[in-house]
């Protein structure tokens, strides 16, 4: 009560995990467990691919299938997990 | 469920595996058991086994490594993927990678297991009571010697029960050392260094010398990780610095200011400002064995699952009593179809035996030997030792390899391996023995035969028998429930095996040896610590769990893993 809360980020020498944007991060984790990379092959990639994507991703997490980026799934996406794929290409 | 494209599966049920390396973060006999843990989730539920090799190629060869450990898929540091494998195929196929950047726990914080101390290895209780103040985690207050310890109990001032902590001080983890504590200081490449580093290494590992010159000795090993030490960031295994300054302000607590992710961190030096050290605090950590059990799903044909309760779900979550889900379960046996249950057995009538019991001080033979009783145990008509998975004990007996099992027993000569003779009833020849046996050993200068079952044991000289005495008798503690194999060694002494440990028994003194018990895993690297047969054979020792073996020749090096049955008793 009274301290205000901090909100300077820094880089952490050594840390491994860069300070993206949501965006980033997302685009990122759909191509790489297997929800963008089809869409991206053919050249197609579009909002309406990642909407497409995002709805998968939602579905296969139980999320509400938005097609958004809304913060239940950012938040979803930044859960620990396995790196294996969940889309077969 | 679903499964690898093509239905990507193992072409055979006896799958193998090897762990390469070992996390800082838990004791190796943890990482080994949840490991076995994990197969063994998936082996309830399928014909599949899996037999643990030490070298040579695996199956499924288990690795930790972090970012870029050598695939085409980096680790990501601290959090976000855990670890990834490969379905089932030869080669880097059907390997399994840990990301060692992760705090590899039980899943509820730092699990540490003890060394020495009076508790026999178990893990700290934390928190727990010395002098009136409660830890959270190892300390060093009490001792001297820097030694970090805990208390197994949770309360020290009254029970007593301590352990130490995983240190550097205390031994190392792979290398080149056999274990060896590091030695401070010594010098690397001209330089001298007081704590364990990175330098020279590529991979963040930190190591140290076990000598005081790595340049002149070149002995090394890799070092443990302290339970309070950080995880990640650029001071991998110091301790926080407690307070510390960050932006001029002063923190006497792990902090997630100064980052967008809202992880915890510390400075591990007084001076985040100044000297930019840092790391991640210790958190629950991460279940290996529920890690690995999903990897391990996707090393014998799975893919990610959509059911969130499923094993094969994409997240981490930790459970606390795991099941494996029915969506799990159809995955896996619609690879490799279910287990198929052994016959059921009728079960057998229990025999009286009316045995002497004797309380001397000496173990001479005094009485007659007491009329066999009668048994009522029948020899099973399909009582074939290859049809055995398990026995109770096996021996050298007179140069005969001997195999008991639930009242039975087979001879098998040491000059001609698979001439199978059997089974006996053991009441016939040793009346005075229950029908479990659990260790045995024939004293080479008496030609005494030592019966161990549960906490009692009988001596044979010929027809004679002394018997059942306790356990307590040779100096056992009262915790130890059985012994489960025994080594003769030269000079009247004989190693006794019962659960992780070992100890020395003077036969001629009737007493263990100062000194132990030991644990099996130091002095009889790479076998498993769960054995239930201990046995030494044409000079090699063996190990047994279940229906495997691993042998050990004489310069204590595990040479061969394999089937008893096929290997030794040459069973078609």
């Amino acid at each position: 009560f009274g301290r205000p809360l901090k909100s300077v980020f820094i880089t952490f020498p050594g840390d491994i995990i860069r300070n993206t944007t949501d965006r980033e991060f997302a685009d990122s984790y759909l191509e790489r467990f297997g929800y963008l990379s089809v869409q991206k092959r053919s050249g197609l990639q579009s909002a309406t691919s990642t909407s497409k994507a995002l709805k998968r991703l939602q579905r296969n997490l139980g999320l509400e299938e938005t097609g958004q980026l809304d913060e239940a799934t950012i938040e979803a996406m930044k859960q620990p997990r396995c790196g294996v794929p969940d889309v077969r290409n | 469920y679903q499964t690898f494209e093509g239905d990507l599966k193992w072409d055979h049920t006896d799958i193998t595996y090897r762990i390469l390396n070992y996390s800082p973060d838990m004791e190796a006999s943890l990482i080994d058991d949840a490991f076995a843990r994990a197969f063994k989730v998936w082996s309830d539920v399928t014909p599949l086994t899996f037999t643990r090799l030490y070298d040579g190629t695996a199956d499924i060869m288990v690795s930790f490594g972090k970012a870029d450990h050598g695939d085409p898929y980096p680790f990501d540091g601290k959090d976000g993927l855990l670890a990834h494998a490969y379905p089932p195929g030869e080669g880097m196929q059907g390997d399994a990678h840990f990301d060692d950047d992760e705090f590899w726990t039980l899943g509820t914080g730092p699990a540490v297991k003890t060394r020495y101390g009076n508790a026999e290895g178990a893990m700290c209780n934390f928190p727990f009571i010395f002098e009136g103040k409660s830890y959270s985690s190892c300390t060093t207050e009490g001792r001297t010697d820097n030694l970090p310890w805990c208390a197994t109990t949770a309360n020290y001032d009254k029970d007593k029960k301590f352990g130490f902590c995983p240190s550097e001080l205390l031994y190392t983890i792979g290398g080149n050392s056999d274990g060896e504590p590091c030695v401070f200081p010594f010098v690397f490449l001209g330089e001298t260094y007081n704590g364990c580093t990175t330098d020279g290494r590529s991979d963040g590992y930190r190591w140290c010398a076990t000598t005081s010159s790595f340049d002149s000795d070149k002995k090394f090993g890799f070092c443990p990780s302290r339970d309070t030490a950080v995880i990640g960031g650029n001071s991998e295994g110091e301790p926080c610095h407690f307070p510390f300054k960050f932006m001029d302000e002063t923190y006497h607590s792990c902090t997630s200011d100064g980052r967008n992710d809202g992880k915890l961190w510390c400075a591990t030096t007084d001076d985040y400002d100044d000297d930019k050290k840092w790391g991640f605090c210790p958190d629950q950590g991460y279940s290996l064995f529920l890690v690995a059990a999903h990897e391990f799903g996707h090393a014998l044909g799975l893919e990610h699952s959509n059911i969130r309760e499923a094993l094969m779900f994409p997240m981490y979550k930790y459970v606390k009593d795991f099941s494996l889900h029915s969506d799990d379960v159809e995955g896996i046996q619609y690879l490799y179809g279910s287990r198929q249950k052994p016959d059921p057995i009728p079960p057998q009538p229990t025999t009286t035996i009316v045995s002497p019991v004797t309380d001397e001080e000496t173990l001479e033979p005094t009485s007659t030997p007491t009329p066999p009783p009668v048994t009522t145990v029948p020899i099973h008509p399909s009582s074939d030792a290859c049809q055995v998975d398990k026995f109770d004990c096996i021996t050298e007996i007179k140069g005969e390899l001997h195999l008991f099992k639930d009242g039975q027993y087979w001879r098998m000569s040491s000059e001609r391996d698979g001439d199978i003779q059997g089974p006996y009833r053991i009441s016939e020849r040793w009346p005075a023995l229950p029908d479990t046996i659990d260790a045995a050993f024939e004293d080479l200068l008496t030609k005494k035969i030592y019966f161990f079952s549960g906490r009692r044991f009988w001596v044979y000289t010929g027809p004679n028998v002394l018997g059942p005495r306790s356990l307590e008798k040779l100096g056992f503690k009262s915790n130890v429930e059985r012994i489960e194999g025994a080594l003769p060694r030269t000079k009247g002494k004989v190693l006794l095996f019962s659960g992780e440990n070992y100890w020395r028994l003077d036969v001629k003194a009737q007493l263990v040896d100062r000194g132990y018990p030991r644990y099996i895993d130091l002095a009889f690297g790479g076998v498993p610590v769960d054995a239930h047969d201990v046995f030494l054979h044409k000079g090699n020792i063996y190990f047994c769990r279940d229906r495997f073996y691993w042998r050990m020749n004489s310069r204590r090096q595990v040479d061969r893993v394999g089937y008893l049955k096929y290997d030794v008793l040459k069973c078609p």
